[in-house]
């Protein structure tokens, strides 16, 4: 009904939040709860650079399998979210598609310490230095700025499963069958932030949420640096890349 | 798109996750 009727009710809208903040809830990967308490668990220097020794192909191909797995949440998330499921085939993809990796650096920031600027990575935080053998620094503190400007919204674990919702639900994602059903849901998804944001007298947020272009140069650059690798390794993407990844962004 | 999305395509099928 959500994505039929044409106005919703306020019960509606509360459901929408509630069924939003259950799906977040239950496919959220990390707890906020462990990231926190390991917020100062930092890797010595000796970690770090035995991550720098590692070969370009071992690093692209950690990095690929923790960004896949991060994904599969987000596709378990879209799944449990009212009116995903609703939408046709086609449109469910084009929005994973475009909007998955989007809502994994959104998601990012719970695991961003910004007073040192490090971030979750294999059982402790990181600094950019340690993803130095990626050989793509300028993509990887882009991602940490954008991670540092993120978390210093001080979202709550409500704000994000809504807010990440809205990133995923875009009705101006090219080559969707049913956009108006999409502008309804995202319509939808809207009030219900809106309506959470007033509740709790955080308002001022909305004018400082990242612009939409500013997630996808990233997920743009993303896969421009992918591009690059492939072209120098083929034959490891192609035998040890996850094929979701491969699918997703080459 | 979902010929060219077969992981994704499964995915979304599968009722089980």
């Amino acid at each position: 009904s959500l994505l039929e009727s044409p106005n919703s009710s306020l019960t509606e809208i509360e459901h929408l939040t509630q069924n939003v903040l259950k799906s977040y809830r239950e496919t959220c990967q990390l707890r906020l709860e462990d990231l926190q308490l390991l917020r100062w668990e930092t890797f010595t220097k000796e970690e770090v650079g035995s991550y720098q020794k590692k070969s370009m192909e071992e690093m692209w191909e950690r990095c690929a399998c923790h960004i896949t797995e991060a994904i599969q949440y987000v596709v378990e998330f879209a799944k449990r979210m009212s009116g995903f499921m609703d939408l046709c085939q086609n449109d469910q993809i084009v929005l994973l598609k475009a909007g998955a990796m989007e809502v994994v650096l959104v998601r990012m920031c719970r695991a961003f310490n910004s007073e040192n600027r490090t971030v979750f990575f294999e059982g402790k935080y990181a600094s950019p230095e340690l993803f130095k053998s990626l050989g793509c620094n300028e993509l990887i503190n882009s991602i940490f700025d954008f991670a540092h400007s993120l978390s210093s919204l001080h979202f709550s674990e409500n704000e994000i499963a809504l807010f990440t919702a809205l990133v995923l639900i875009n009705s101006n994602r090219p080559w969707l069958q049913e956009k108006s059903k999409v502008e309804r849901l995202q319509n939808n998804l809207e009030l219900a932030f809106k309506h959470m944001l007033r509740k709790n007298h955080r308002e001022g947020i909305l004018a400082k949420l990242p612009p939409k272009g500013k997630l996808r140069n990233l997920c743009y650059q993303h896969m421009e640096k992918l591009r690059s690798f492939r072209q120098m390794y083929p034959i490891i993407v192609h035998a040890v890349f996850p094929p979701l990844y491969k699918e997703l962004f080459s | 798109l979902k010929e060219k999305h077969k992981i994704l395509h499964r995915l979304l099928q599968d009722s089980s996750s």
